[in-house]
């Protein structure tokens, strides 16, 4: 899977 | 991580604390609006689904567990006090979900051509927490308009919020022009919600910190 569906941020 | 991301969550880390210590320790939830918080639960679960797909971070882990669970709690803690005054918690959150979660299904990052259909809808789920999230402090806002006695920890609960907002425009502009790091979604979303917090930011001035000491 990428990385949390490219979302880094929270 | 760059140092405007990092104080935006930690200002909205202390946002929680702010307010879990306004409710332990005055042992009452008034001017808190169940109804933010409620949202504001539903955000984090919708978008920390990613929990349970990827790893990113420790750092971002545990911060996600702790949000739930914080607004969980908070909630439950609003939702069953007693002495809860929450007549002046009137907003129509359907004006609020209803339009974000239409908005959500025809705007968001969903890649239909790669990825199951569950990493799509989580990408539903993503944006709709996004839109949602901007909106969440209405409820809240309204309220603090309504009532007079606002004690000063609600206020800089509100504070924090708004602080943690102005801090993620910050880190987008940062990131934008050192790592071309992009997300229309959630910056458009971000302006929305920063604004409405321009609103509370002249209250509180007026309110907390110009208020005479009596």
């Amino acid at each position: 899977v990428r990385a949390a569906l490219g979302k880094d941020e929270l | 991580m760059n140092i405007f991301r990092f104080v935006g969550d930690m200002s909205h880390l202390a946002s929680f604390f702010l307010l879990l210590a306004k409710l332990i320790y005055t042992k009452s939830s008034t001017g808190v609006s169940l109804k933010t918080q409620a949202l504001y639960l539903t955000v984090f679960v919708c978008r920390y689904l990613d929990l349970l797909v990827a790893f990113v971070s420790w750092y971002n882990e545990l911060m996600k567990i702790f949000f739930i669970a914080a607004s969980a709690y908070i909630v439950y803690v609003v939702a069953t006090s007693t002495r809860n005054s929450n007549a002046s918690d009137t907003y129509r959150v359907e004006f609020l979900v209803i339009p974000a979660l239409v908005l959500a299904c025809f705007v968001n990052e969903t890649h239909w051509s790669k990825g199951g259909w569950s990493l799509n809808v989580m990408e539903i789920l993503w944006a709709f927490s996004i839109y949602l999230e901007a909106v969440a402090v209405l409820p809240q806002l309204k309220m603090l308009h309504q009532l007079e006695d606002t004690t000063n920890i609600t206020m800089h609960y509100m504070a924090s919020l708004g602080i943690y907002r102005a801090f993620y425009l910050l880190n987008w502009v940062y990131r934008l022009y050192y790592e071309g790091y992009w997300h229309p979604i959630a910056v458009v979303a971000g302006i929305v919600q920063t604004l409405l917090y321009a609103d509370f930011f002249i209250l509180y001035y007026q309110s907390v910190l110009l208020r005479l000491p009596s």
